[in-house]
């Protein structure tokens, strides 16, 4: 295998996609289930997971296109080149476009869709030509053979060395415990995510997607996409204990805090740091201080706020200080009146739960703009 | 009579040049074509067969039109 120059790769595991236009030799539908199926190959054996979007930007915008087409690389009518992809990054980087001039299938006739796509997303995600004759990513288009595994060894030890492996075990369990949306699920062990009475243990912003944790599952939505992925929370981690009080993202470090009782820890990705759980008094906190209710990191700010029944502390990453004393919460967020269970910040707004309630608090005119039902962000 | 093979080596010289120039990064310059071991257009042909694993003779063979005819990723083989 080999990787582009410099080993461009994607910084994050959530990668978006979108099919801007479609090809009329297949029926959308069938478009749709190749590509999924094509990025599936590569999100089997890695971390990374595709989130399909219909509007908008998109890491990975998927085209048809015949000739010119306004990437400096025009296509040359049916046969020779069947598509080409860009390596990872903004604007043009891993988007792949296809030959209008080939004649697409789903079948092992004809150029079959769902292979050329498994290589062009080989190099949307970073890999380059292959010299193995069996890789997927060898240049040359054989004929598709379905009963054949797609990916080779050669493509599997490319792939892994720039993203590493799927947590395999937690993979099968979260294949196995990953429902789409709850509701459907007939086990009344399961919270319903629909139910007017949802309350959460904690929410927080993640690599561009928001986590909803309750008891031992997660909800992660990525605000863009409709539909939610439920898991367990051990699925991720297995070493986190379940009904966690708080979590906050800080973006700059790519670390996520999970706070239960008096103890933290910090996640990057899918990995505890090494070193935790530590106890709360090393952030600052006085010994006194068993537990927190919820927190949320300001980036702007670059100033954490961790809130404690009515009131809340800050520590300033810049100062490197936690505050001396608490301050009433409803003096610094009007209209927040009490004890919180979460919080979490998205664009330029705070949303506040408190029991069966949220609120979205504006940060600049410093009040609460709208309640909110604790489902709002699901697909009820 | 003997084919007229001027016309079939002429095609198949475009046909090698251009997938040279597409796919490694080969750009034509200006002096008309001759076999030479060391110019750029032999050079090239000659990292397409290591490439593909062909026997690197430099030379325009049957496997190595054979290989160019064939569908392919648009993408280059070599860094551009």
């Amino acid at each position: 295998f080999s990787t582009f120059a410099g080993e461009p790769k994607w910084t994050k595991q959530v990668l978006t996609y979108r099919i801007v236009n479609y090809t009329p030799d297949l029926r959308p539908a069938d478009v749709n289930a190749a590509i999924k199926k094509a990025l599936s190959v590569w999100s089997n054996v890695t971390p990374l997971r595709f989130i399909k979007k219909d509007r908008g930007d998109a890491d990975i915008m998927i085209s048809f296109a015949a000739r010119g087409h306004n990437d400096f690389t025009p296509f040359d009518g049916p046969g020779g080149s069947l598509a080409h992809a860009f390596a990872p990054g903004k604007d043009l980087g891993g988007d792949a476009h296809f030959d209008e001039d080939e004649t697409w299938t789903k079948s092992p006739e004809g150029t079959n869709l769902f292979y050329v796509a498994a290589h062009e997303f080989g190099h949307s995600l970073g890999l380059f030509h292959s010299k193995d004759p069996n890789a997927l990513m060898y240049p040359v288009y054989r004929k598709f053979d379905p009963s054949v595994l797609l990916l080779h060894q050669d493509d599997i030890t490319g792939i892994q060395y720039l993203y590493g492996s799927s947590p395999s075990t937690n993979n099968d369990q979260r294949e196995s415990t990953e429902i789409k949306d709850p509701t459907e699920s007939k086990d009344p062990a399961l919270p319903n995510s629909c139910s007017s009475s949802l309350t959460f243990d904690a929410v927080t912003t993640f690599r561009g997607e928001i986590m909803f944790f309750k008891d031992k599952h997660i909800w992660r939505k990525h605000p863009a996409v409709r539909t939610t992925d439920f898991e367990l929370i051990s699925s991720f981690w297995p070493q986190l204990p379940p009904g966690v009080d708080a979590a906050y993202e800080i973006p700059q470090k790519d670390e996520m805090v999970i706070f239960k009782g008096n103890e933290f820890w910090i996640v990057r990705g899918d990995a505890i740091l090494p070193g935790y759980p530590q106890k709360l008094y090393t952030l600052g906190f006085s010994k006194d201080v068993t537990k927190i209710d919820a927190a949320f990191h300001n980036g702007i700010e670059e100033k954490t706020y961790y809130f404690i029944a009515d009131k809340f502390w800050s520590y300033d990453e810049r100062s490197r200080s936690m505050d001396r004393k608490s301050s009433l919460i409803r003096d610094t967020f009007p209209g927040i009146n009490g004890k919180i269970d979460a919080v979490f910040q998205h664009e330029n707004f705070l949303y506040f739960f408190m029991g069966r309630k949220q609120f979205e608090f504006d940060s600049d005119k410093k009040r609460v703009t709208r309640f909110l039902k604790t489902n709002f962000w699901f697909p009820c | 009579f003997p084919a007229n093979t001027r016309q079939t080596e002429e095609e198949d010289m475009q046909l090698i040049q251009k997938y040279l120039e597409n796919y490694y990064g080969f750009k034509k310059d200006g002096e008309s074509f001759v076999w030479k071991s060391n110019n750029a257009m032999t050079q090239k042909l000659k990292e397409m067969q290591e490439f593909f694993g062909l026997e690197v003779t430099g030379k325009l063979d049957s496997g190595t039109l054979d290989l160019v005819q064939k569908h392919r990723c648009g993408f280059p083989d070599v860094a551009g």
